[in-house]
């Protein structure tokens, strides 16, 4: 069975918000190693990874390997009856037909209790090959929102080119072009407004920014985005979670190729 | 511009 204790429901409700605009139905997959997903959405463009290790609950308890098949605006709708700071339990047989969850307020007055049916789904993995990447960005996770919003504004299609001398955002459309460029600089006051770029040759792709813009949903889970880019592979953005314990949100994002 | 791309052309089914 598994039963696995979440200090903050914001997480989760955080977690469904991001990548509900891009994925319907998908298996959370439960394993003592943590919860994990996997899910393309319909046009195969964009690939959701999400990892919440078992550290990331206290306690964590998952004997078995049970597959969770969710509908997201399900669960979005029993997460709305969750406060942000409430306690979150997920709780589940093995095979179960049903997920439990159990919202507790921090002051422990009141507690919601919700069982959401499961869905059967098949679903395919795909195999994520490692990645040396040409070009890492580091860089505030507001400000990559920013950028891809503003440029989503001039066209549908941004490049970006990573250098030695930075990384530059560039969108042309019908009414003109824009451009944003970043350089390389540490903040040692605020590090969370740093940009890191480290590179070991030079990139440039092109990629949707509706789907860039669906990504950046996730930009409330985490300070800093980290962009991944090689010539002719999918894109990288990738939001930590929970601090420190190797959890995370990962959108994998095709290029556009030729002209 | 550009074509886009499937995640499919570079990861493949497990």
């Amino acid at each position: 069975m598994l039963e696995s204790r979440l200090e903050q429901a914001d997480l989760l409700k955080k977690v469904v918000e991001a990548i509900s605009g891009l994925v319907n139905d998908c298996n959370f997959d439960c394993n003592d190693s943590g919860i994990a997903l996997q899910a393309m959405d319909n046009s195969h463009v964009a690939l959701v990874s999400m990892m919440l290790k078992a550290e990331a609950f206290s306690p964590y308890r998952c004997d078995r390997n049970i597959a969770l098949g969710i509908n997201l605006s399900s669960l979005t709708k029993v997460l709305r009856a969750a406060q942000s700071s409430d306690i979150l339990t997920l709780k589940a047989e093995d095979a179960p037909d049903v997920v439990n969850l159990v919202f507790e307020s921090s002051e422990k007055d009141r507690i919601s209790e919700y069982d959401l049916k499961l869905m059967d789904i098949d679903q395919e993995h795909l195999g994520i090959p490692e990645t040396e990447y040409a070009a890492s960005i580091s860089m505030p996770s507001n400000e990559f929102q920013r950028i891809c919003k503003d440029l989503m504004n001039i066209s549908e299609s941004v490049s970006i080119e990573c250098t030695k001398e930075g990384v530059k955002f560039a969108a042309a459309g019908d009414i003109g072009t824009g451009s944003v460029t970043l350089k390389q600089h540490s903040n040692v006051d605020k590090p969370e407004q740093s940009v890191e770029i480290d590179l070991s040759e030079p990139v440039a792709l092109s990629f949707s920014l509706k789907y860039l813009v669906n990504f950046t949903k996730a930009t409330s889970l985490a300070s800093k985005v980290k962009l991944s880019l090689s010539n002719e592979v999918p894109l990288l953005v990738e939001y930590e979670l929970s601090g420190g314990n190797s959890s995370y949100l990962r959108f994998y994002l095709a290029p556009k190729i030729g002209d | 511009g550009g074509k886009q791309s499937s995640i499919l052309g570079f990861f493949g089914k497990k």
